[in-house]
């Protein structure tokens, strides 16, 4: 098995598949066993008994449980150790790969995404998730932010104002993540931070996917009059890249935590460039 | 022109753009006023980051360059110069320190804003971002280092290309393949 580690976090990945296997925080000395992985909805034409089909508006797929993206074998990691970084560097589909990153002083894992262009040659809508799977009991619960501000507590086919009417068991449970997302039990809480809006859900105990990237093949007959297949510059696809910064925590520590470090996310330093030596005196 | 990004802002606040939800003719539209707007915002800004550099140095600043495209390793700026300053702006009221990570080809000695060296590290740019910039850049590698910049202000951070016989600050990362 492979480690990677810095002050505050231990990762421990399956040294035959590549995948994350378990994170510690190295102050309390906790652990969790947490598999992280990419799958995919396939987005519904529409049934006989029910047209609608997924699109932009909608988000339905054809089966509740996603397909993997893993194929079981191996993710032909690479793990680069340096003093500034150590990365680990994943490989899921040949338009499917994944970079992690721990950095000195810095509480939180940095998963790097790069999805696209997603196939479409098949004539199948493609919704692409990240899947955090972890031992923590969570009791159906599970918290999304509401435009970055307060944290809302959701409760799996529930809703605390009205009579909740399950008509998709998937997206039903969807809720918008604006820039964060965790799930935790009575010590700790596993966070995660999102470069931008997205989707998200926890639909099993210890479970908390995101959706990264979206191809669908059809209209959703709500107004928009086209699918949701943005074929970009070179006519085949986008390619996606994105961040989500991931923090294992004690549950007492994790507002701190998440707060500090969105804040640092949404506000980053600027860079800009010149060819030009100042003068240091 | 200064308030055309604000203009652009207003324009993408209509419910289509915002839920993702529009026809992709008119997102490509809101995409582009966003560009536009964006274009003159870093132009405005590195006017105002080139004037307050000048009242520190005896040497005329010239006016910093944004590149868009640093997540997938390519800044034009980086990738061709042997002398070149990073200029990085902390929109915080508080220190930052965070690491940086630029597209380069060759090795660079990084002097940081007290004049002391930096530890970098150098290491190749992923077969994963080489296929995504498709035909756009041409960094090979990427030198990845720490910054610190004050709460509302901005540090300057001086790359110098290594010649023969200097000494490195940057390091060579250690790459394991492991066997599946």
């Amino acid at each position: 098995d492979e480690v990677i580690e810095n002050q505050f976090l231990s990762l421990t990945f399956d040294g035959s598949t590549g995948l994350l296997k378990s994170m510690t925080d190295k102050r309390t000395k906790s652990s969790i066993a947490v598999s992280q992985s990419f799958h995919w909805y396939e987005s519904s034409t529409g049934t006989f008994l029910f047209s609608q089909a997924s699109g932009a508006y909608i988000f339905r797929p054809t089966h509740p449980t996603p397909k993997p993206l893993f194929d079981g074998t191996s993710v032909g990691m690479t793990v680069i150790k340096g003093p500034v970084v150590t990365e680990v560097r994943q490989q899921f589909q040949p338009w499917l790969s994944q970079v992690i990153r721990l950095y000195p002083n810095k509480e939180f894992a940095e998963f790097e995404w790069t999805v696209g262009p997603i196939p479409y040659k098949d004539g199948i809508g493609r919704e692409i998730i990240t899947r955090f799977d972890t031992d923590l009991k969570t009791n159906s619960t599970f918290y999304t932010d509401a435009n970055g501000r307060q944290m809302l507590k959701r409760i799996l086919n529930h809703r605390a104002d009205w009579v909740y009417v399950n008509s998709d068991p998937t997206s039903g449970n969807y809720y918008p993540i604006n820039s964060r997302a965790y799930i935790k039990d009575d010590t700790k809480q596993l966070t995660v931070l999102t470069d931008r809006s997205l989707g998200g859900s926890s639909l099993k105990d210890g479970s908390l996917e995101i959706m990264v990237q979206r191809r669908t093949q059809h209209d959703d007959s709500r107004g928009v009059g086209e699918p949701l297949n943005e074929t970009g510059q070179f006519g085949d696809g986008i390619i996606v890249r994105g961040k989500h910064s991931v923090l294992f925590t004690s549950v007492a520590t994790a507002a701190a935590a998440h707060r500090t470090l969105g804040e640092e996310i949404f506000m980053a330093p600027s860079l800009s460039f010149s060819k030009w030596q100042p003068d240091w005196a | 022109n200064s308030d055309y990004l604000k203009k652009a802002e207003a324009v993408a606040q209509h419910h289509d753009a915002v839920s993702g939800t529009s026809k992709q003719h008119v997102a490509d539209d809101y995409a582009e006023r966003l560009y536009i707007g964006r274009t003159q915002c870093k132009s405005l800004i590195g006017s105002v980051l080139g004037n307050l550099m000048e009242k520190n140095s005896s040497v005329p600043a010239p006016t910093p360059e944004f590149c868009d495209y640093l997540n997938v390793s390519v800044c034009p700026i980086t990738e061709n110069s042997p002398e070149f300053t990073v200029t990085a702006y902390n929109p915080l009221a508080r220190a930052v320190t965070t690491i940086v990570r630029i597209p380069v080809n060759f090795n660079y000695a990084v002097t940081g804003p007290s004049g002391k060296p930096v530890t970098s590290q150098l290491q190749d740019v992923s077969m994963g971002t080489k296929e995504v910039r498709r035909s756009h850049g041409n960094a090979s590698k990427e030198l990845i280092f720490p910054i610190t910049v004050p709460q509302l202000g901005f540090s300057n951070y001086v790359l110098k290309v290594l010649q023969k016989g200097e000494a490195k600050t940057s390091i060579l990362p250690k790459v394991y393949k492991p066997q599946s």
